[in-house]
């Protein structure tokens, strides 16, 4: 059984947290 | 050439001085101009209005104006600081300011803190983990039971919850984020220092005499 991840982890990898994408051309 | 950018920048309500804007923040006097125009594109790409609605900053996130996505529409809320429903250039600068590398640990700590405080009471709340859990699972078409999912939010407040109130407040964040730092990295765009030179139009369109920095 894998080891279970926090769920903070998890959101932090959410699309709609990375901002990055609003400096993408 | 003054008249005309004055006239022209009266378009943007809560347009800022850069000057201004670039002592209240870690960006130099540039890098404000060069978010201007990251600024302009996005709040005309709907509505040409001077300002970033939500269907704006969901197209410039996603590419795709219709995506709802929980934690966007935070972001959103929280650049959103007068709460008129748009975002003014003054707090977009500000807002991402939060990002910048240079920014301090605690204004990033603070700011994921009400990013995650859904119903902004001041605590995280398991029923709060759950909603963005199950918000991140169906984003990414990832399928756990919900014995999992229960088993994650138990691990999650024996991790972060130190009183065992069943609530995570601000020190209990802070303490779990120091020991997580991997959960900060979100806080931090590498692309707010190469903000010139992505958006090299602003030397075109500065206000600003001599540019220092």
């Amino acid at each position: 059984r894998p080891a279970l991840m926090n769920a903070f982890e998890l959101i932090s990898t959410s699309q709609g947290l990375n901002l990055g994408t609003l400096f993408e051309k | 050439m003054g008249c005309f950018h004055s006239k022209s920048r009266r378009q943007f309500p809560g347009y800022e001085d850069p000057v201004l804007l670039a002592s209240q923040t870690s960006f130099s006097v540039s890098e404000v101009e060069a978010l201007f125009e990251l600024f302009k594109s996005i709040s005309r790409s709907v509505v040409d209005d001077g300002l970033i609605n939500k269907e704006e900053f969901q197209l410039a996130l996603f590419k795709n104006s219709k995506k709802e996505n929980l934690f966007a529409n935070r972001i959103f809320d929280l650049f959103d600081v007068k709460q008129k429903g748009v975002i003014d250039f003054g707090d977009f600068v500000r807002s991402l300011n939060v990002f910048h590398p240079n920014a301090p640990l605690e204004d990033k700590i603070n700011f994921s803190f009400k990013l995650y405080d859904l119903d902004g009471n001041g605590f995280i709340e398991r029923k709060e983990v759950k909603q963005m859990l199950i918000a991140l699972l169906s984003e990414s078409d990832m399928k756990l039971s919900d014995e999992t999912v229960e088993l994650i939010l138990d691990k999650t407040f024996v991790d972060s919850d130190v009183n065992h109130d069943g609530r995570i407040d601000k020190s209990d964040w802070q303490n779990f984020v120091s020991r997580n730092p991997s959960l900060m990295k979100i806080m931090t765009l590498q692309y707010l220092k190469d903000i010139t030179t992505t958006f090299p139009s602003f030397v075109f369109n500065s206000e600003v005499d001599d540019i220092a920095t």
